[in-house]
Formats: structure tokens, sequence, C-alpha cells
């Protein structure tokens, strides 16, 4: 007898208020998360394996700018973006991840294309990079996963820290 | 950041994380979303988890492993264990943070300690639920 299958999401917790953002960007975010449940639920729905609901709910996310993953990342403070992710399977506690990569489209994908090869659980950096290429994933430059709120947010948090040498950022600076 | 867990109809659990980091991160910072077992951790039978907030302290805490251990060694159900991370041990370091997590029965949770966390689940009869806010 087949058990009972769930799935929950996130896209980040942090100190967004209503009014931060425009009705338009909340239904923008509000839709993207639907399609991000939408898409694990009928993998696991139809017998299909949590592993792969996962990594189908987080793509749609790292895809959707509305969120810090993907395109629509935080920048780091030399301008650029760095992206990790990882995932992992209960089942076998097999795993893969990556850190600091720059040019791997989906990082979720890189991580379940690790776990799938099953020899290594992290690469990292340059060398992550490369090894997404070998193993055929979609790379892009850098500057795709940019979005003008991201660029707008790091040169406000720079003027800040000019203007007040002992300015610590808030969560909300930081995280959004 | 962004994460999610699930459990299929043969009973394994998943769990996945991907972050931009943090505006204004230092070049090569890590966080814990690439960390197995801090930021995603899954484990059949027990949960799954990914993580959201400061990945400094998620990484301290092994959190992921830590909320299955509490689950698995003393018992703790899976609220419990996730709201003693989220409202405990992360609040007591006054740091901002969320997840979400699934036990092997299908219970999920999305906990967080901050005005609001982008959220999504599915309840046992399939409906589609996400939030923001307290909605």
């Amino acid at each position: 007898m087949a058990g009972p299958v769930g799935v929950a999401i996130h896209g980040g917790c942090g100190a967004l208020r209503r009014e931060d953002l425009t009705g338009a960007e909340w239904a923008a975010a509000r839709e993207a998360l639907r399609r991000s449940l939408r898409a694990a639920w009928d993998i696991v729905g139809r017998g299909g394996s949590s592993l792969d609901a996962v990594e189908a709910a987080v793509t749609v996310m790292e895809d959707s700018p509305a969120f810090n993953a993907g395109h629509g990342a935080a920048l780091n403070a030399d301008g650029f973006h760095e992206l990790d992710a990882s995932i992992m399977d209960g089942a076998t506690l097999r795993a893969g991840g990556v850190s600091c990569v720059r040019r791997i489209r989906n990082p979720v994908r890189a991580a379940r294309a690790i776990l799938d090869e099953g020899e290594w659980v992290n690469f990292a950096g340059e060398g992550a990079d490369a090894w997404a290429e070998r193993a055929g994933l979609a790379m892009v430059p850098n500057a795709y996963f940019t979005t003008q709120r991201r660029v707008d947010a790091l040169r406000t948090l720079k003027e800040l820290e000019a203007q007040h040498a002992s300015h610590r950022a808030s969560e909300g600076e930081k995280h959004g | 950041t962004v994460g999610a867990v699930a459990l299929d109809r043969a009973g394994h659990l998943a769990a996945a994380t991907s972050t931009g980091g943090f505006n204004n991160k230092p070049a090569a910072r890590v966080s814990d979303s690439s960390v197995i077992g801090a930021g995603t951790y899954a484990r059949d039978g027990v949960c799954a988890v990914s993580c959201t907030g400061r990945g400094e302290f998620f990484i301290r805490l092994v959190a992921g492993h830590e909320i299955a251990s509490r689950m698995d060694y003393r018992g703790q159900s899976l609220k419990e264990a996730t709201d003693g991370v989220i409202f405990g041990d992360m609040k007591r370091w006054d740091v901002g943070a969320g997840l979400c997590a699934i036990d092997a029965n299908g219970n999920a949770v999305v906990p967080y300690n901050t005005i609001g966390m982008y959220r999504g689940f599915v309840t046992p009869q399939g409906g589609l639920h996400v939030g923001v806010h307290d909605d």
C-alpha cells in the first residue's frame, strides 16, 4: 500500500515588510511559490521520487527573480554572484553540493549531478563550474543572475557603510 | 535562499537548498545551504530539512542533523525539534532564521522567527498553500 506524500518549500526568511514590494511583486512571488509547489507535487503525486521533487521545486525558484537564489541572487562585496546549493537523499544518505559557483544556471542541478555521480559530495569555485560544464549542465555568464533590485541593495549598503564606518548591516539590509 | 523537502509514496525523504548568500557578503564566503547536515539534511524514517537565515549559525549548530537527531534519539516530534532550533537556539543567538521540514508521516512545518518567510506546503488533501507574512 503506497504511503503518504508531502511537500513543503521556503523562499527565504527575512525582514521584508508588506510596503517594501509592490502588489505586483508580491503576486509574482506567490505565483512562483505555487509553481514550485506544483512542480514537486506533480512528481510525488504520480509516484515519482522525493529527490526529483525537491530538485524540481528548487529549480523553479532559482529561475524566478523573486528569490535570493539563481536568477535574482544577492551580490557579494566585490559586485558579482557566488552561489551555493545542496541536495540529499534520505534513503541512501547520498548527497551533492556546490559552493561559490559563478556560471551554473541552476546550482541545485549541479548538486544533483554530483549526488548521482556518487563519488564526491561537494565541489567549490571554478572547479565546480568546470565539473558542471563537463557534466553538460546549462552554463550562463555571471550577469545572468543580476537584477536591478540587487544592484540597488548593494549600492545602498555600501553608501551606508561609507557614511558610517561603524555601520553594521542589519539582517534586513543583508537578506532583504 | 530557497529550499524544498518532500516525502514520496515509497516513504523516501529528500531535501534541497539553493542560495545567493547575502547582500555585500565577502567573496568566497560559503553558506550553510551547501553544507550537508547544516542547511540541508534528509534521513528516511525521520525527517528532511531545508534552512534559511544566517548560515554561519546553522553550520555551527549542524542544524539539519540536529533536528533529525532530536527526533530520532530524544523522540521529539518534528514540530518540537524544529521549533527548538528556530525559536530556541537561533533566537538565543538573536539570528533571523526559518526552515521547511517534513517527517516520515508527511507532516510538514515551515517555522520562522523573522517578520516574514516565503513559504508553501501541500495539505494531505492536495491543497496548495503559500504565504509570506502571517497569512
